[in-house]
């Protein structure tokens, strides 16, 4: 290669060691709660560490498992000594994370296996999006490994955002796929506030000096997105929740697994912000034996505030798509938006009848809207994919039912309140039930020649 | 990737580094590590770097311990590590295999045929 060799190894001091607060309390909230929903984190390989010993704080989210998971949300901040170097180029921007809606492009430039092979892996880098935010702790589905702890992500402007303070999680053991990052301009408010404190004005003269002017209040929820994607709702029916669409003001589309038919009351808590939970109740739900994984609730009382979503017609394999739902983490801090493509639209008598994506989807995802980068409605999700096998859960292989399935029987419901095709959702051919059962399809009996 | 992310490379590139962490050699004891993670160049003149803190979290006087939540204050001192903590920071510019890459052992990394 012509390329130039990273520089040799400078010799660094530590100057101190800090974390913000604020990461802390929100890692608290998110992940420190529910003793029965395990999140782990790690950077040592794809396989879930082991599950703690013995309880601890925290849900043994900040377990001891190796220096990196020890310090969870701690950075480190070090001079090179000498001089680095003595060009100033182009200053280093930070923007302020507030500032960014959920689904904001992100860039993660960073180190796979940390000092390993620098010359081979120095500054990869992983494309993704704000999936979630609590205050200065972010997510993205910006895909990050291990190594990649403390690199740098950035907007598409160029600015740094956030440092990844974990690049791996898992819930319940099964993989997320999403990496914890650390906002940049809480970090340095941080770190300039202890050099204060520790007798080093001129370095924390230099971190405040990077620092964005103070923002007014934080923006909208999900702006960047277009309006559709607010029709996101949680759905709670019972102990059981998961994710659903809203498509009128009374009309919300989500899985039979998330609302079946037997539920009584439904709860619907719309994404979008000053909007009420709303009681509903299922008023269709697909039969057990459907491959089709649909339940129709209707509300007690409108939705306000929310835009409902154009609904797709075509689908165009490799189109930009993004899921938008309440895995992982439910209402804890409203929906997670993750993107893709639409990696697959398999068609039975050239009608899709399923469709794929590359988005990571996890649990409580179900029901949830599946949108083209338009903002059309594309699909609702159902599933994401296991491998029985070895138990392996692979978030970005997985499965929604295409909207034009369900269309003419929306349609009918919307305009007279009639239910009745929807009943057809129960009676797919065998071509549908076997592509959705993942066999393969049939080919057609050879015709006779005779 | 392309013109539209042209501005979050030149920064990613500027600014990435790895930064690794180890014990200095002593008589008759192994040194400890090196932990290595990856870092961001705030400040190329002043030379101030930003990097996960997980890797000087063995070097601490008090153990780890005292970065769990609660247990302490959210800021310490370079005075909180030991003596014998080395620190280097490496950076770009720079992908592929250049001039510079040193011939050794890779470690348990290994490029399985697929």
């Amino acid at each position: 290669s012509a390329q130039p060799a990273p520089r040799a190894p400078a010799r660094a001091r530590l100057l101190l060691l800090v974390c913000c607060p604020a990461f802390r309390a929100g890692f608290a909230r998110l992940f420190g709660g529910d003793t029965a929903e395990q999140w782990r984190f790690a950077g040592s390989g794809p396989e879930p560490p082991a599950p703690p010993q013995e309880s601890e704080d925290q849900a043994g989210a900040w377990a001891d498992e190796g220096p990196l998971l020890a310090a969870l949300g701690w950075f480190a901040l070090l001079c090179v000594e000498g001089s680095a170097e003595a060009a100033a180029g182009p200053r280093l921007s930070v923007a302020p994370a507030a500032s960014l809606p959920k689904g904001a492009p992100l860039l993660a430039c960073g180190s796979p296996f940390g000092a390993f092979c620098p010359d081979i892996f120095l500054n990869s880098l992983s494309r993704g999006v704000l999936s979630n935010a609590a205050g200065p702790l972010l997510l993205t589905d910006a895909r990050c490994l291990p190594g990649t702890e403390g690199a740098g992500v950035f907007s598409a402007r160029g600015a740094l955002v956030a440092l990844v303070a974990a690049p791996l999680c898992w819930r319940a053991r099964e993989w997320v796929g999403l990496s914890l990052l650390c906002a940049a301009d809480a970090l340095l408010h941080a770190a300039a506030h202890a050099l204060g404190r520790l007798g080093s004005p001129a370095e924390a003269r230099l971190l405040a000096s990077l620092l964005p002017p103070e923002e007014p209040p934080s923006p909208p929820l999900l702006p960047e997105l277009g309006a559709a994607w607010t029709a996101a709702v949680l759905v709670e029916c019972g102990s059981v929740w998961g994710s659903g669409v809203a498509l009128a003001p009374r009309l919300v589309l989500t899985c039979r697994h998330v609302a079946p038919h037997e539920a009584k009351r439904v709860l619907v808590r719309p994404a979008a912000p000053k909007s009420s939970p709303v009681w509903g109740k299922v008023v269709f739900a697909t039969q057990d034996t459907s491959p089709y994984d649909v339940a129709v609730v209707k509300l007690e009382e409108n939705l306000r505030g929310i835009p409902f979503p154009v609904l797709a017609t075509h689908f165009h394999e490799g189109e930009d798509v993004c899921v938008v739902g309440f895995g992982a983490f439910g209402q804890a801090c409203g929906p997670s938006v993750t993107s893709g493509i639409l990696s697959a639209v398999v068609e039975v008598k050239d009608a899709p009848v399923m469709l794929q994506t590359t988005c990571a989807v996890h649990g409580g995802s179900s029901g949830g809207p599946l949108f083209s980068d338009l903002g059309e409605l594309l699909g609702i999700v159902t599933s994401n994919t296991r491998d029985n096998s070895t138990g392996a859960t692979y978030p970005h292989l997985n499965f929604s039912i295409p909207v034009t399935v369900l269309e003419p029987a929306l349609e009918q419901y919307r305009q007279t309140g009639d239910l009745q095709r929807f009943g057809e959702l129960d009676r797919p051919g065998e071509q549908v039930r076997v592509v959705w059962r993942l066999q393969r399809v049939p080919a057609e009996p050879p015709r006779s020649k005779l | 990737m392309g013109r539209r992310w042209g501005l979050a490379l030149a920064a990613g590139e500027r600014a990435g580094c790895v930064v690794s962490a180890r014990g200095a050699e002593r008589p008759g004891a192994e040194a400890e590590g090196p932990w290595s993670c990856s870092g961001v160049l705030l400040s190329r003149s002043a030379g101030l770097v930003l990097c996960h803190g997980g890797i000087v979290a063995p070097f601490l006087r008090a153990g780890a311990g005292v970065l769990q939540p609660g247990a302490g204050p959210s800021f310490l001192g370079a005075e909180s590590c030991r003596d014998d903590l080395r620190l280097h920071v490496q950076w770009g510019p720079g992908r592929g295999a250049g001039a510079g890459a040193r011939a050794g052992p890779r470690g348990a990394l290994c490029t399985p045929p697929c």
